[in-house]
């Protein structure tokens, strides 16, 4: 199983969006994918229509309670797709393991008992710091930072590789760094210099696709429903299944 | 002095940009203006060009020590306009407050202590609803909710409002609410829609002011620098001028 936590404490760079569109397109292309909501905001779980202000349980329970598995919370939204939902309660993870031991390795072993469940697990992370992203990055054996044009995104992007780099050498666990742009608006030079710049920093870490800004993903997301079942043929749509195809591509080289 | 704490748990709103613009032309005016930055992304305090890698102390210290005052950190950016920095250090805070009573008052005490030295204070907050955003809507009189066109920031005001309600009545602390929309592009159907929902929904708490769109505010914070500053003629200098003075205007209500 591949697992990817999509990533950038900076708020509102398209985390979501991609975490949505990404196990979406990867359910179509029939692969097993469980997506896990791990911000409280619980937006990947809306966006994907799941009713989170009723649920009975949620990532929070798999993260307190030892006895709690992936599949007694996940919910199959789509073909292929499951979703471990979550709501408001999970922002009180922070104080409630604050000082527990093993408290960041928690997802992982969730993670780890399904391992032959799923070919692919996302995970959508909150714009923080704090233990849920860490519990995120831990747990996954890839990370996936996404940024949108702006000099706030990309400061949020440099302070995530470096967390993630710290995660590597303490925990000694091999994690791969992948770089994603979104809303991406060719008409500004802003942009244009801004996709130059990003490519030069980070280089072959970056994805061949750019995610294209539209409008289409804000009439989706108020539908909850990925934009494959939206609006198919938009840019967005288009430019998410290449994403994925490149995803799809990298299980050659790992 | 009037303190305004810029909210929003969803993240990428806008926030940042409101909070600097705003403390940006209220110090044009003539008017003593704080701002502090209560985000360890501390973007508000790189928007307005403060190294925030080199600081000796910040927001953090402010809250953590008793001794510290708000003078003992505050930087001067321009004429009228002093910033209490944050950076990342700041994000160990709610860990290290956990359990600690009295922790949500922290940053109202010192508030109160140079209440006479300053006639607006904003508050930048974190995409979250922990400890410090809890903090700022203590700290503050009034809150003002930020929303940009998206179904996601609507559930985000939503839910900060449900908040700084639980406030008032567990603590009776009278606060004023405002709600203003940013990023609004008057081309697409959809902007329209929700510029028309979220009139219906909060009625006079809305600015009649509406930020537009214009990819100006990303250049102008990759130079760390307000609007006001870097291109004063912009459709996005007008509309953060045109809001500051509906909020100079409020003070008669008040
Ligand atoms: N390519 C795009 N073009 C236009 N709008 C987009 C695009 N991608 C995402 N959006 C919209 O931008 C807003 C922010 O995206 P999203 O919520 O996915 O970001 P996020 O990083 O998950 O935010 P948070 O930090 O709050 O978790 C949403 O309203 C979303 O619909
Ligand atoms: N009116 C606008 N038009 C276009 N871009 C804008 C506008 N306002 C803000 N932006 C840009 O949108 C991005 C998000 O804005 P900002 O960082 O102020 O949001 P925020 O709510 O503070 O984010 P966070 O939740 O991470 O703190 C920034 O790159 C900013 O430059
Ligand atoms: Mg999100
Ligand atoms: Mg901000």
């Amino acid at each position: 199983m591949r697992s990817i936590a999509v990533v950038n404490q900076k708020g509102g760079c398209g985390k979501t969006t991609t975490a949505v569109n990404l196990a979406s397109y990867l359910a179509d292309f029939g692969k097993r994918v469980l997506l896990v909501d791990c911000d409280p905001q619980s937006h990947a779980s809306i966006g994907l229509g799941v009713d989170t202000d009723n649920l009975l349980t949620s990532t929070y329970d798999v993260l307190m309670n030892p006895q709690t598995s992936i599949h007694d919370v996940s919910v199959e939204v789509t073909e292929n797709l499951h979703v471990v939902p979550s709501n408001v309660v999970l922002s009180a993870i922070e104080q409630q393991l604050s000082g527990k031991p093993d408290r960041e390795n928690r997802l992982r072993r969730k993670l780890d008992a399904v391992e032959g469940d799923f070919d692919y697990t996302i995970v959508d992370c909150p714009p923080s710091v704090g233990l849920l992203t860490f519990n995120a990055i831990v747990a996954c054996s890839e990370a996936m930072v996404v940024m949108e044009p702006s000099y706030y995104s990309l400061h949020g992007a440099l302070k995530v590789t470096d967390s993630i780099n710290l995660v590597r050498e303490q925990l000694g666990l091999k994690k791969r760094i992948r770089v994603l742009l979104t809303m991406f608006d060719k008409r500004t030079r802003f942009s244009q210099e801004f996709l130059r710049e990003a490519q030069i920093r980070f280089g072959r870490e970056m994805f061949d696709t750019v995610i294209r800004r539209t409008v289409r993903f804000r009439e989706a997301a108020n539908w909850g429903v990925a934009i494959s079942h939206y609006a198919r043929t938009c840019t967005g749509a288009r430019d998410y299944k290449s994403l994925t195809q490149e995803v799809i591509a990298d299980e050659e080289r790992l």
